[in-house]
């Protein structure tokens, strides 16, 4: 059926979900955010706290929670030495039909002051990493983002087939940006952005320069180190 | 090199551009650098033409794409750059319609730099922006934060996107090279990508390279 505009009507409660009701959801949040990552490697869930929304079969959770990152001592993965530092995340994790899907990861070192970022829009469909091809209806759940892109960046397609077919990769798209997500080390987000409908191809063809990789160029002069001028 | 540094808060860095549907990132990573160039040798800030070096430059391939050594090459062949205002980007190629009187600056040499970032760092906080070229894995999608994909999904080998480094620095003691991309500031952090700087990220280092002005 058609998604609604607001499927979460106004019956918001206040964060006082128990242990009990938190444990699936933030175990399934913490999974996701370790997806990648080697044993030893993985954070560990610290404090916790829910809300959830509910509408039909489905449980919208709104978790706060601290994650303890282990140390990192391979020079190879982090040259400069780093100790164990406590990262605060929100996430958005949809129940439905005891199937979880997380919609939103914003995650970020307790002392920084990143909160600038704390508007970004969905960023997160990490369950879907390994489904190829695209599991039924997802275009579907997508469309309303895909009208909300459209909007935004005040794109038009020359017909309704081409409209389908945008959503299609505009949705793959979300996955594909979710398993860069998941596999960049650094504090990124990944999501919708202005080129969010177009194909890997297209966007290679259209906006990046091959002949950086197959062509040496002219040969220049080493420039004279700092310490030399 | 200095703990941090930001050539956009000191006027050498003109505003985010917009290459269009063109492959043409490599001109605008050179007018970047000597845009930068020319305000810290002459101290005047000039938004330069990349579409004359889409017209112009004959080695490169103008939204096929280029490169920067040849690029600079090229500007100091013709004798110099016009403005944007004079020679505005159109995003195809055109016929070349430079005109030697209208250049604005020109530039007398190019040099390549060192592949070691702590020298990256503290030439560019000594000698201003620096074009350099990036394996653009993960740029499709990014929106915000500091970059610092899994290595072998961004190999230093695979270079396919030319941009400027205009400073550096650390966010939460994550250490970044502050890029200026050319995709309008629609996209990333108002047209910027934060890339993590000390491991060679995307082979950042690979390719770095400056105009000389006298």
């Amino acid at each position: 059926s058609p998604v609604p505009a607001k499927p979460w009507a106004d019956d918001e409660q206040a964060w006082n979900l128990s242990s009990q009701e938190l444990l699936a959801p933030a175990r399934f949040a913490l999974d996701m955010y370790n997806y990648g990552r080697a044993a030893g490697t993985r954070a560990v869930l610290g404090a916790v706290r829910g809300r959830v929304r509910r509408a039909g079969q489905g449980s919208l959770f709104s978790l706060e929670a601290t994650l303890e990152e282990p140390p990192c001592n391979d020079p190879l993965v982090c040259p400069l030495p780093e100790t164990k530092k406590t990262v605060l995340c929100s996430f958005e994790v949809l129940e439905e039909l005891k199937e979880h899907l997380l919609l939103r990861r914003d995650c970020s070192p307790v002392n920084a002051k990143v909160t600038e970022f704390r508007n970004a829009t969905f960023s997160s469909f990490l369950p879907l990493l390994d489904k190829d091809p695209l599991p039924q209806d997802f275009s579907v759940k997508m469309a309303p983002l895909f009208k909300d892109f459209m909007t935004t960046y005040n794109r038009t397609y020359e017909s309704r087939e081409e409209a389908q077919w945008r959503l299609t990769v505009f949705a793959r798209n979300m996955i594909r940006a979710q398993k860069i997500q998941a596999l960049d080390r650094g504090t990124a987000q990944y999501g919708i952005t202005k080129f969010s409908d177009l194909t890997e191809e297209e966007f290679h063809t259209i906006y990046l320069n091959p002949l950086l990789q197959k062509e040496s160029g002219r040969k220049m002069s080493p420039a004279k180190s700092i310490n030399d001028l | 090199a200095p703990p941090e540094w930001d050539w956009r808060k000191k006027g050498a860095v003109t505003e985010v551009k917009n290459q269009g549907m063109c492959g043409s990132c490599w001109a605008f990573s050179v007018t970047g650098n000597v845009e930068g160039q020319w305000f810290l040798n002459r101290g005047t800030l000039l938004s330069l033409s990349e579409q004359e070096l889409l017209d112009c430059d004959k080695v490169d391939k103008a939204c096929l794409g280029g490169l920067p050594s040849n690029a600079y090459a090229a500007i100091k062949n013709l004798g110099g750059l016009e403005t944007e205002d004079d020679y505005g980007y159109q995003g195809h190629v055109q016929t070349c319609n430079f005109s030697a009187q209208m250049a604005k600056v020109y530039i007398n040499d190019s040099v390549e730099l060192s592949r070691n970032e702590n020298k990256i760092a503290a030439w560019l906080a000594q000698k201003g922006p620096i074009s350099v070229a990036i394996n653009a894995f993960g740029m499709q999608f990014y929106r915000h934060g500091i970059a610092h994909p899994f290595r072998p999904l961004c190999s230093p080998w695979f270079i396919d996107h030319a941009v400027l480094l205009v400073g550096y620095g650390n966010r939460s003691n994550i250490p970044y090279w502050a890029i200026k991309n050319s995709w309008g500031s629609d996209w990333g952090e108002e047209g910027y990508y934060y890339l993590y700087r000390g491991s060679g990220a995307c082979g950042v280092n690979t390719m770095a390279s400056s105009a000389v002005v006298n």
